[in-house]
């Protein structure tokens, strides 16, 4: 699982300002590796939460619990 | 190839994923954050949620910040702790009753002269 | 939203193999929400 390079390029140069904007290779490899971090480490955490609650499903109040201190993280 | 899904991962999504009309929450939003202290209330422009669309909040659970949440493979920022810092402090301050213990740590320091 | 369906894809893959490791379960809302502030970062 994880993002695939072409999607991520998308999502990159949906947000450039100027359309020329290029990104590299490493850059790219980088920024996939990130979100992939990233989408691990919510999940993960919301996960904790759960389990701090005796919960077997994670829904979207153990994600809200962690969020402020995930966004923070980032 | 191009990023997008292909028909299989299409349908997948469609049948695992996708949120539809018929479940309790149709669509999940992310507001964006603003500062009720930093405007006034016309600039401020709400977006109203739409009618079953949930909008994440990070503030429901702001009584669950007085601690660090446990992490996974990334700890947490210097941003994130003095924030939870300021949470506990905030918490601490709730529960005073006549005198304000921060008030009382800062007096000290106070010289009238520097404020005139 | 063809590329929010991708990110919404990729993001149910990746909760799955959180959820296969930790024996727990993600709703769907939780992976859209997820998915959704994802996006936004």
């Amino acid at each position: 699982g994880g993002f695939r390079k072409e999607l991520v390029s998308r999502l990159l140069n949906l947000h450039f300002r100027d359309q020329k904007t290029k990104v590299s290779r490493d850059a790219l490899q980088l920024m996939v590796e990130f979100l992939r971090i990233f989408v691990v480490e919510a999940a993960v955490r919301g996960v904790r939460q759960a389990q701090a609650e005796d919960l077997d499903i994670v829904d979207v109040e153990q994600l809200e619990k962690v969020l402020p201190q995930l966004l923070l993280d980032f | 190839k191009n990023g997008f899904l292909s028909e299989e991962e299409f349908s997948l999504w469609n049948r695992l994923y996708r949120l539809r009309d018929s479940d309790k929450i149709k669509e999940i939003t992310l507001p964006p954050v603003h500062f009720p202290s930093l405007e006034d209330e016309e600039s401020r422009t709400t977006q109203e949620p739409t009618m079953g669309a949930h909008q994440l909040s990070l503030s429901e659970w702001r009584l669950w910040q007085d601690h660090p949440f446990p992490t996974h493979q990334v700890d947490h920022s210097d941003r994130c702790h003095q924030f939870v810092n300021i949470m506990q402090v905030i918490e601490g301050m709730r529960h005073e009753e006549d005198e304000c213990s921060y008030e009382l740590e800062l007096k000290p320091y106070l010289k009238m002269e520097d404020v005139i | 939203q063809r590329l929010k369906a991708a990110v919404h894809y990729t993001m149910g893959c990746l909760c799955n193999e959180v959820a296969l490791d930790k024996e727990v379960q993600f709703s769907k809302q939780t992976i859209a929400a997820i998915s959704e502030v994802t996006f936004q970062q």
